[in-house]
């Protein structure tokens, strides 16, 4: 595996180079496209370091800009979900993400607004998605909410999100105009850990899908205490939208150094080094279905 | 009895080594651990979890045959073969590592995002000659 972190100028195996290494040695045409070293910079951040030019560099570059600590947390939190302690993915895990991105907005325009009976929130974020690759690709995309400690726990609280995509219009504005919007509302009981996940996937699909670097989206928060199926009247406005939500990316990566969990199992299948044993945890992509096949096949083979 | 004259004396409460080194080869390929954590790198301002890695590492003596028990493909003992007879510049086959396990990295990029991503093949789980 060294070998596939480094651009090295090998004649036989025909791996291209970067123009400025020793371009002199090969063809013109076998030159990296200019601007692919960059695209080599947005490898993971760990194959980088892992890369020839040594942790050093690393540490020499810009300050890294710290993450919001909720963030911190949340992800944390998602990581004990997905892997074992020893940072090996989970196998009973399901999932076909073999990515998970958490932006903060990097710019705020916020609105607020109060009327008689309600706190209505509006704020305008900027989320910027350079550090999406190219070869990661959406499943799903999450506006990730965390509540104040104001909010008493499993109260009852009903919440109307207005969410508008706001395009640039090149009069040079700083908060653009809106482009098309989509309003739903939540029901939800504020559980201990204190985050809604709001799931936007096919409302960011489109954008994502023309690789957008820069998502501008006005989101409109309005809740009540209450619960509208047991008809107990909703009041008190809830303080809830104070901190911005985040937004989470779960991603799809297709190069070859990320863990495609259907690959090893598919090879797993085709060439069985140790005895197959009985209990060993699959993970089953095809649902029982597949499991029953291979009843279905065992019992024809031994007809 | 004369066999056991040559047999040289171990220490008795020793004694599952001692008859260890008749079973097994010494200094064959095989896994060895090797674990670091990521301050000693001083990664660990940008990498959140995990705090230890083991990516082990193989090191060991090809035997001349290696056969089923290290699923080497033919070619391996051919090139033993070229070795001892043909041309010693060729060198024997190594000992390297046959499969791997993943790794899940949380990791905090440039601009304060934090992406978690599982990457391939980061941890050796067991060795082979070819």
């Amino acid at each position: 595996p060294h070998s596939r972190g480094r651009i090295v100028s090998d004649k036989t195996s025909g791996l291209l180079v970067a123009p400025e290494d020793n371009a002199g040695e090969l063809n013109p045409l076998l030159w990296l496209p200019k601007g692919v070293r960059r695209g080599y910079a947005l490898l993971p951040p760990l194959l980088k370091v892992l890369s020839d030019r040594g942790p050093q560099s690393w540490e020499s570059e810009a300050p890294r800009l710290q993450p919001d600590s909720r963030a911190l947390r949340y992800m944390k939190r998602l990581y004990k979900m997905s892997a074992t302690k020893e940072g090996i993915p989970k196998a009973t895990k399901s999932h076909l993400y073999n990515t998970v991105r958490l932006f903060t907005p990097c710019s705020e325009c916020k609105h607020r607004h109060r009327d008689l009976m309600k706190d209505i929130h509006s704020v305008d974020l900027l989320f910027n998605l350079d550090r999406v690759t190219a070869l990661e690709h959406l499943l799903k995309s999450v506006l990730l909410y965390s509540f104040d400690t104001s909010v008493p726990i499993s109260s009852s609280i009903k919440c109307t999100c207005h969410l508008s995509i706001k395009e640039h219009d090149f009069s040079g504005q700083v908060c653009p105009s809106i482009s098309h919007s989509i309003a739903f509302s939540l029901h939800f009981e504020v559980r201990k850990r204190k985050w809604v996940e709001i799931d936007v996937t096919s409302f960011l699909q489109p954008l994502i899908a023309t690789k957008r670097r820069n998502i501008h989206m006005a989101v409109n928060f309005t809740c009540l205490m209450g619960d509208p199926q047991q008809n107990t009247k909703l009041e008190n406005p809830v303080n809830v939208a104070l901190v911005p939500p985040s937004l989470l990316l779960y991603l799809n990566d297709t190069s070859e150094q990320a863990y495609h969990r259907w690959n090893s199992l598919r090879y797993r299948r085709k060439n069985p080094v140790r005895p197959r044993r009985r209990n060993s945890l699959h993970v089953d992509p095809a649902g029982d279905k597949e499991k029953d096949s291979q009843g279905k096949r065992a019992s024809r083979q031994r007809r | 009895e004369e066999n056991l004259k040559e047999v040289p004396v171990a220490p008795p409460y020793n004694l599952s080594e001692y008859f260890k080194q008749f079973l097994f080869p010494q200094n064959e390929c095989e896994l060895h651990n090797f674990r670091l954590s990521f301050s000693q790198l001083k990664w660990d301002k940008w990498i959140i979890a995990p705090h230890r890695y083991s990516p082990q590492y193989c090191k060991g003596e090809c035997p001349r045959v290696v056969g089923h028990r290290y699923g080497s493909p033919v070619h391996t003992m051919v090139q033993n073969i070229i070795y001892e007879k043909l041309d010693s510049t060729v060198p024997r086959p190594s000992c390297v590592p046959a499969e791997y396990s993943p790794l899940s990295v949380l990791t905090i990029e440039p601009d304060g995002s934090i992406v978690y991503k599982e990457y391939e093949d980061m941890i050796a789980t067991r060795c082979t000659c070819r």
